[in-house]
């Protein structure tokens, strides 16, 4: 096709299509390599915060990271999730392709497969990243993702307890905890 | 999150994402970015796509599954991409999402919803430089 090469990808990371357009069109690599090549460009930026490194604490204030690389030719995939202490997800993602036969490793396991691996690890958190945790708990804990619990997580950082079940009203279960959290150009997976 | 798809000069597709994910998520909690279908998926014999936004939501629609089906059965990738996320507005409208999608071909879409505008990058032979392209949600 007089179209291809092509890459295209969310958001406006530029640095990411450049690295992997060079990779598929001038030095003829894969795919596969192109993607991982081109995402792990953002992973080194932080891309808006949204991937890599230092961003987006969870509640304990850690960053955890999640990728996938899949193959449209073989269909074979690899993916790691809830990766600790290991910046280069994408990359390790490929290797669960390359080198498991599994599609995805998770959590302080995948780190271990990691080590094994020949990765390095190191913490994942940064200054940004404690001082957005710090914000977050100093306002007390909002937004959050905690429903039909006590003490009430509009208010308070817990520890929540669940209510029982028949306290549960359902039909109010749906689009309210949707539209708080604030999803939007520097919080979404 | 960064979700990409990669069209090589023979023809071989592969898509990938990577993420930190949501801000203040529950310890142990994972989006859509890992799961095939839901963050990413590829398939040479038709395209591939790649979506964003809230993971949670995402990752119970399958989107980008949907979206290279969609293809097969003969829509454009952008089509494709908006028929993939009316299935998710449909129950939750505002949720806050987007969607990247390409056929084998190099012919390529975008699709979004929940936030003002969506902005994506592409690189191919016609552009000869990348592009920033916004669509309005």
């Amino acid at each position: 096709s007089q179209t291809l090469p092509l890459v295209i990808n969310t958001w406006g990371f530029t640095d990411a299509t450049r690295e992997a357009w060079d990779a598929v069109y001038q030095r003829n690599l894969s795919s596969i390599d192109s993607v991982v090549l081109g995402c792990s460009v953002c992973e080194r930026e932080q891309c808006d915060g949204t991937v890599g490194y230092g961003g987006s604490p969870d509640e304990n204030g850690e960053t955890t990271l999640d990728a996938m690389i899949m193959d449209g030719k073989t269909m074979n995939m690899g993916a790691v999730a809830a990766l600790r202490n290991v910046k280069d997800v994408i990359a390790l993602a490929k290797h669960v392709l390359l080198y498991t036969k599994h599609s995805m490793l998770v959590g302080s396991q995948a780190t271990e497969f990691a080590e094994m691996q020949g990765f390095k690890t190191e913490p994942l958190s940064t200054n940004t990243s404690k001082d957005m945790w710090r914000s977050w708990r100093e306002n007390n804990c909002q937004p959050n993702y905690w429903v039909n619990v006590k003490p009430n997580p509009e208010a308070s950082c817990g520890p929540y307890k669940p209510i029982t079940e028949n306290d549960i009203d359902v039909k109010s279960h749906s689009l309210k905890e949707y539209s708080v959290i604030g999803y939007g150009k520097y919080n979404h997976d | 999150t960064i979700g990409m798809i990669v069209i090589d000069r023979a023809g071989n597709i592969a898509s990938g994402t990577s993420t930190n994910g949501a801000r203040h998520k529950i310890p142990g909690r994972v989006g859509d970015s890992p799961i095939p279908g839901a963050g990413s998926y590829a398939d040479n014999e038709v395209g591939a796509a790649a979506a964003t936004g809230d993971g949670d939501v995402l990752m119970r629609f399958l989107p980008s599954f949907l979206a290279v089906e969609l293809m097969r059965q003969g829509h454009t990738p952008k089509e494709a991409g908006k028929i993939a996320l009316s299935r998710i507005t449909k129950h939750y409208s505002e949720f806050m999402g987007a969607i990247v999608v390409a056929d084998k071909n190099g012919n390529y879409g975008a699709a979004c919803h929940g936030i003002d505008e969506f902005p994506f990058s592409v690189y191919n032979l016609a552009s000869n430089h990348v592009q920033l392209i916004k669509i309005g949600c």
